[in-house]
């Protein structure tokens, strides 16, 4: 299911990307403000993707499915 | 304190190694640089680079060792003038660290297209300064110093002359 | 413009919570693991 994954730190610069996450990279600067539950995680949806996200030790990792 | 030279150009090779990860299907190239340089002029104490195929002292060597001493010498501009700017603009290239009790702080920048990544071993003379092809995630450079800078603690405090 | 809208009941059927947070372990344990620079001797 994965398409692709975006891992960036809390100044919003990448860590790795891979598949559609690496055309992606401009989508930080709006997944970076998504608000996340009490465990770190939240889904957005948008462009026919699904974006799972997930944040821990000031990295969120960002998974397109 | 002499620097033990040959040890110091060893731990920069080693610093050279790309990632391959597999949990995710990604990878990095090796850094191009590896440099060690003072802080009061930019000049060059040691360095290492992944482009070993470069023949000794042949034209082109001579010419990519100029290049680092060029670059580090930008990077060292750069790092001075960010160092003394009081005004504590949070900026997302520049990451607060503190190693060991230290403080010092991280400063990744663009340069052409190679990315550079620079840090001042805590309380010391000496910049440790990543160069690497804009590839390479500023993310991961930054999480890639910080390891190397701990692992730097016999030249935390070390002062040139 | 936002790209993104808030799903407000997750969807899990593509990778549950426990999978997410395993692969963002299992990335950082990676990177953490190849930044292990190997120290030649004393530096000084």
């Amino acid at each position: 299911n994965i398409k692709g994954t975006i891992a960036f730190d809390s100044h919003g610069n990448v860590i790795e990307s891979t598949g559609v996450g690496s055309t992606r990279i401009e989508d930080i600067c709006e997944l970076s403000r998504v608000a996340l539950d009490a465990e770190g995680f939240a889904q957005v949806q948008g462009d026919s993707l699904l974006v799972h996200l997930y944040k821990r030790d000031d990295v969120t990792l960002a998974v397109y499915t | 304190v002499m620097l033990h030279s040959k040890n110091v150009k060893v731990f920069l090779e080693n610093t050279l190694k790309p990632y391959d990860l597999h949990s995710v299907d990604f990878k990095t190239s090796s850094l191009q640089s590896s440099i060690l340089l003072t802080a009061t002029n930019g000049g060059i104490m040691s360095f290492a680079t992944s482009n070993s195929d470069v023949p000794k002292n042949s034209i082109n060597e001579i010419n990519s060792v100029n290049n680092l001493k060029m670059m580090s010498l930008l990077v060292k501009d750069k790092w001075s003038e960010d160092e003394n700017n009081t005004v504590e603009q949070p900026t997302n290239s520049c990451y607060p660290v503190e190693i060991e009790s230290f403080k010092t702080k991280i400063y990744t920048y663009e340069m052409e297209d190679l990315h550079a990544c620079v840090a001042q071993i805590p309380n010391s003379d000496l910049l440790l300064l990543f160069i690497a092809e804009s590839t390479f995630p500023y993310g991961l450079l930054v999480i890639k110093i910080e390891r190397a800078i701990r692992e730097l603690s016999d030249l935390f405090g070390y002062r040139l002359g | 413009t936002n790209t993104f809208t808030a799903l407000t009941t997750p969807d899990s059927t593509k990778i549950s919570k426990e999978q997410l947070k395993r692969l963002h372990s299992r990335i950082l344990d990676e990177i953490s693991s190849q930044s292990q620079v190997d120290k030649p001797g004393p530096l000084t």
